[in-house]
């Protein structure tokens, strides 16, 4: 269990530093980051929020409110989760996607816990969230598959984001209990035959908040990259929705990778309050977890 | 979709702006306008002459939302550009058939 | 109800009140817009140099009326307003649901 | 007839006019506007001190048309107005249920 703790915690580690590494240059083409940044490497801050170096966005802060309710709850209550969602808005974050605000506004107004199905809800919005909640089910891929649904329709409520959601949980939870790349590849391998969409071949580039787009920048540089560093540098330079992109895969490389390649430098630029905390969440999370409990 | 548009006096702009998001909207629009009402101008001393000036200064908030947070949004706009003076100002509700978020294409309710 | 807009002449404006007043229509919100129609700009003489304006400055007037009074109002406007030269501009009337008053809560006509 | 009213990046006007001309629409009213959205403000220097405004200057357009012609300017707007960037702006359609030309008393779909 020492090693899935370790995992667990450089998983949601490397959700912030992807993040953070990442949302400079959200929005930007690759040939714009080429021409501000040359190669983006290094927390530099900046960009259409205007972030100071080290500073994480509504990925991570997501994130957060999901392992604080889950953590305050002692397990998974979703209504908890939605409260802290409302909270978050309510104070006023750096930045809110727009399925995102449209989901909170209508827990708030209406108290119900998803929306009804709707076809602009395909963003990556919900999906990029997903760590506190594989790590908190790890043991049980049903269970999994149940709650990152449901986390998943408090914002977005679509065929395509549930899949994704529900992938990049299986693939957290491959990744931390210490499995093979090409068993994590078989794993997306098995879901392209199903949703073709979510295919890792002929990637054209594409890395927008579109989920299907963001899911294929992910699985794409993390199968042709050979580690942590290596993996975010290639998939924040990608651009488009770069903090988010950068969150996944860092939560993705951070699980398989583990804490020692996590760059020092780069976690020195994380806010110390931060850090810690995400560690102790980590922890948290995975103590709840059935495999954990021995269930 | 309707536009909640709101006639406040500028200096409540940054209150309704804080109320509104309290209620997750952050989108709006709005416009320096000049008021004709009940309340009348002021008198105002330019060149060592008082001369009345008949209108006065106002901002035109417009809020643009799906009809199910139309009564909500009015209530908030309306409790917190209050102060209970004359010229406090009007709510308009406006029918709107369309809506594009022009970045996306995107069209409806998801484009707010 | 509905709101009469009015996109007028800047210099129109004061005669647009005074008839408004007239048939007891007191509260308006007048914005300062730019203009581009059939009346085209001027030219401008700018640090020596010749340059097209192609917009003119307008006033846009705005008057939330009960449906009773729009035609009254439309006439009102249409008269003040007109000089019979090109530009003079446009009303247009559209649907309003619902007015407040935001100092007492009072909605519908009496809001008005 | 309907009213668009597009609310876009300042820049981006003169595409705009461009691109309705093209299409035949030449009236169009112009309006500054202060825009709260998901694109943040600015930073500004005043007095040597940096401070954020969290406002940004937009532009409204608003273009009265035929009913049969709304689908086409709003693709036209749509397409001259985008950038990709987050700010670009949204348009929003409204009924409008009369038009009269002030100069000539012409109503409806011939005062456009
Ligand atoms: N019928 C109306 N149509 C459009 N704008 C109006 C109308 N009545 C009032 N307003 C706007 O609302 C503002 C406040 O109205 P006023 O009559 O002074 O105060 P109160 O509503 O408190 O009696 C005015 O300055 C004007 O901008
Ligand atoms: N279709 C329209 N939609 C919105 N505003 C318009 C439209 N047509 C004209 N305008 C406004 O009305 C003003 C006067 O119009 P213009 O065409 O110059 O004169 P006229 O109506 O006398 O032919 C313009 O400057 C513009 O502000
Ligand atoms: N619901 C709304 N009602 C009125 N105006 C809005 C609304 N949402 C956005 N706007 C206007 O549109 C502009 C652009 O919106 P913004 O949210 O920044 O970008 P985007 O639509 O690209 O996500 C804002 O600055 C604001 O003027
Ligand atoms: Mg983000
Ligand atoms: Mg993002």
């Amino acid at each position: 269990l020492g090693d899935v703790r370790r995992r667990a915690r450089s998983a949601f580690l490397g959700l912030a530093l992807g993040d953070a590494l990442g949302a400079p240059v959200e929005f930007m083409t690759a040939d714009e980051i080429r021409a501000q940044h040359g190669l983006l490497r290094e927390m530099v801050g900046g960009g259409w929020l205007r972030l100071r170096p080290g500073q994480v966005t509504d990925d991570t802060e997501m994130s957060l409110c999901l392992a604080r309710a889950i953590d305050a709850a002692s397990g998974f209550d979703l209504r908890t989760v939605a409260d802290r969602f409302a909270e978050w808005l309510r104070g006023g974050p750096v930045d809110v996607g727009n399925t995102v605000r449209r989901g909170i506004r209508r827990y708030l107004h209406e108290g119900t816990l998803a929306g009804p199905p709707a076809d602009g809800d395909a963003g990556n919005g919900a999906a990029m969230r997903m760590v506190p909640v594989a790590l908190a089910t790890l043991g049980n891929g049903p269970l999994l598959a149940q709650l990152a649904v449901q986390q998943a329709r408090v914002t977005h409520h679509h065929l395509l984001s549930d899949t994704a959601s529900v992938h990049v949980g299986l693939l957290l939870h491959l990744a931390v209990t210490g499995h093979s790349l090409s068993r994590l590849r078989a794993a997306s391998d098995a879901l392209a035959a199903v949703h073709p969409g979510f295919r890792i071949e002929g990637y054209r580039g594409l890395a927008t908040g579109y989920v299907v787009d963001t899911l294929r920048t992910v699985l794409h540089h993390f199968h042709r990259t050979r580690g942590f560093e290596e993996c975010l540098v290639a998939v924040v330079n990608q651009g488009g929705d770069a903090d988010t992109t950068g969150a996944i895969a860092g939560a993705l490389a951070g699980a398989y990778y583990g804490p020692e390649e996590l760059p020092a430098r780069w976690l020195r630029k994380l806010a110390p309050a931060l850090r810690a905390e995400i560690e102790r969440l980590a922890d948290r999370m995975v103590d709840l977890s059935p495999l954990a409990r021995g269930e | 979709m309707k536009k909640v548009e709101a006639i406040i006096k500028p200096f409540k702009l940054d209150e309704v702006k804080q109320a509104l998001s309290e209620v997750g909207i952050a989108g709006l629009t709005a416009t320096e306008v000049k008021g004709f009402g009940r309340q009348k101008g002021h008198t105002e001393l330019y060149r060592g002459a008082e001369y009345v000036v008949d209108f006065l200064p106002k901002v035109k908030v417009e809020v643009v939302v799906a009809d199910a947070l139309v009564a909500k949004v009015v209530e908030v706009i309306e409790r917190a550009a209050k102060t209970g003076r004359i010229g406090d100002g009007k709510i308009f509700v406006v029918p709107v058939d369309e809506v594009i978020r022009i970045r996306t294409g995107e069209r409806g309710d998801s484009a707010l």
